[in-house]
């Protein structure tokens, strides 16, 4: 038997909407600790990685470890019918082809229940190697959306360069060329606006616009994201997710002409 | 996409 409740649906909509751009379906690998998520995108390009603890849950409870197969779209159509403030209980029998959604409204006035069949996937998973990244970066997540969202407008690549001054972001195309420099904030009351930076060494590396527009989706989970760069690695943006654990999202570099 | 590298030439699978 799997249970988990979640007081807010709200969270799930996030993290349904953040990963539906790069992936159609997924396995939730369900056991004690909690519920994880990995899967690449149909290009290979990316990775998506999800950890939900089960100490974040209002209620949960898994007797035996158990995979689900799903199928996003159709996940998404049924968490549309909860209410931001529904609780939400995921339900699902030991070998079942099936798993349940439960919505509860506060009040209890209004409960609803969708069933939906679950899917065989043959997901590999990789493994992912413990870095000590050569650069971290912290900074306000709606700044970084923003500064993608700009960037994309002139090319199809960004360079992202970390050095001791600060982050800068640069493009070019046949407009011509766009550069956005972030640079370590001293403000340190309000921790959600701040720019951290913790470098090593310096970093240069080239990604793809349009995945990390993709990985900015994620923005409404949490107020920062922390980017992680080493030199010819995979770029990791994380974002947060309070008391409950993380999303992120692993991109592989391009190489420079 | 030219010069686009694939995230499994980086992580081993399990």
């Amino acid at each position: 038997m799997f249970e988990a409740r979640l007081v807010s649906s709200s969270t799930f909509k996030k993290i349904l909407d953040a990963v539906k751009d790069l992936l159609n379906e997924a396995s939730f690998d369900c056991s004690e600790s909690g519920i994880q998520l990995q899967a690449m995108d149909n290009s290979h390009v990316s990775l998506v990685s999800l950890m939900l603890r089960s100490d974040g849950f209002d209620k949960y409870r898994c007797d035996r470890s158990l995979t689900m197969g799903m199928n996003l779209a159709n996940m998404a159509k049924i968490f549309k019918c909860a209410n931001n403030d529904d609780t939400v209980t995921i339900k699902a029998q030991d070998d079942a082809d099936t798993v349940t959604f439960m919505f509860e409204a506060k009040k209890q006035e209004k409960i609803s229940d969708y069933e939906m069949k679950l899917m065989n996937l043959d997901q590999e998973h990789l493994g992912i190697p413990e870095t000590d990244f050569s650069c971290v970066i912290r900074m306000p997540s709606p700044e970084f959306a923003r500064i993608c969202r700009d960037l994309s407008q002139f090319g199809e690549s960004i360079v992202i360069s970390c050095t001791k001054e600060g982050v800068k972001f640069s493009t070019g195309g046949d407009i011509g060329t766009a550069n956005v420099k972030i640079a370590q904030t001293n403000n340190f009351d309000k921790e959600e606006e701040s720019v951290t930076i913790e470098m090593q060494e310096p970093v240069t590396l080239t990604f793809a616009c349009q995945y990390l527009n993709s990985f900015t989706k994620a923005t409404p989970l949490a107020p920062q994201v922390q980017l992680s760069m080493s030199d010819n690695v995979p770029l990791v943006v994380e974002y947060q997710i309070p008391d409950l654990g993380h999303l992120r999202f692993y991109l592989a570099p391009k190489i420079e002409d | 996409a030219r010069g686009q590298r694939k995230i499994d030439e980086f992580f081993g699978k399990n």
